[in-house]
């Protein structure tokens, strides 16, 4: 079903290659962070990557998008990118993969770092159901129905797979919910996990 | 069914990405074939991209993994890429799109270009196959079915799309057939077209 391939074609096709090192060119998700701190000057409290699902399956290009307009409260702000991954894939030489370092700023404490990014596949899903007469044949689907799917065969594909198990954490958000801010909601799960 | 979504995902998430203008950053894939002719001195007969969809669903890293052993054959060599798209996508800072450009070497002619690649949802779900203990849910799929849905699906919706439509090539390739040499096969489709 939908849900269940996109979430193997989001492991096998993304997190497969951006994660574990691949013995060669590149050095692993976590290295790369720890390269990243080096150059950077900054210190990540955890060292995975945070995978936002909102509940309205809507990703705003930048996760600055989610802050509030209050901004006493923590806020999310993009820094320098980390260190691309590059390989040849199906014919595509020099593949580009980039995962983006975000900064919290908050009220009485120094600015918390960490790499964080929407999933993509549900991005793509929300523009899909946004174009009902271009996809006529997903125009029946139920999207909540196809998100636990697809969280669910996540969690259970990254709790097998040794190399990426303690490497990315799903960070649910409901984005349409006003008292719930993206920040706050990622701060609590560094803390969960420091 | 599996298919379909891989093909609405490699649509909306890719193709309508790299094929169009986007009005401001990207100029359009063809444009960018036509910078590219004048930046390298160089022709393309044709100015789509070529989509390889291959019969084993195996797709290597580099196009050349096709040529065969006789050099008197028409034969691939990956050459300079074409200039990056890069764009903001779900809180990817500048995720970046490539495509590659290659040269067909031929008997008694000048060498050909043409933009060319595998079909990447394609690869994801043979690598996705290979790993049965991972994706055990996935383990009673009939792979030939998945590729039949997907490239009924694509074809429709790229049919469907005009700024899409005269723009990419949906090339069959039958690897598992010795007497089929990849590089004729593109040239043939160059001559249907030209
Ligand atoms: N040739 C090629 N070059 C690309 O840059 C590219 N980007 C996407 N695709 C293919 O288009 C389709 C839709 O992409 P989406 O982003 O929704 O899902 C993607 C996305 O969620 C994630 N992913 C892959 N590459 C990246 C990336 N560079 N950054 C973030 N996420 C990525 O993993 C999924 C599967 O990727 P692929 O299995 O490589 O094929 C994809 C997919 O079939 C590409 N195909």
């Amino acid at each position: 079903n939908y849900g269940v391939g996109m979430a193997c074609s989001y492991f096998e096709g993304y997190l497969a290659h951006i994660i574990p090192s691949d013995g060669a060119r590149f050095v692993g998700f976590e290295e790369n962070i720890n390269i990243y701190e080096a150059k950077q000057g900054v210190i990540f409290p955890v060292k995975r990557l945070f995978i936002v699902i909102t509940k309205s399956l809507y990703c705003p290009p930048d996760l600055k998008h989610f802050n509030k307009k209050n901004r006493k409260l923590p806020y999310l702000e993009a820094c320098q990118s980390l260190e691309d991954v590059e390989k040849d894939v199906a014919g595509v030489k020099n593949r580009t993969y980039r995962n983006s370092a975000y900064k919290i700023y908050r009220a009485g404490g120094a600015p918390v770092y960490l790499a964080a990014e929407c999933a993509t596949p549900l991005h793509t899903l929300h523009r899909v159901l946004e174009r009902k007469a271009l996809y006529e044949e997903l125009s029946d689907v139920d999207p909540q129905e196809i998100v636990s799917d697809f969280c669910e065969m996540l969690r259970k594909v990254i709790k097998k797979s040794p190399d990426c198990c303690e490497k990315c954490e799903l960070v649910y958000y409901d984005d349409k919910d006003p008292s719930q801010n993206l920040a706050d909601v990622l701060l609590d799960k560094i803390k969960e996990i420091e």
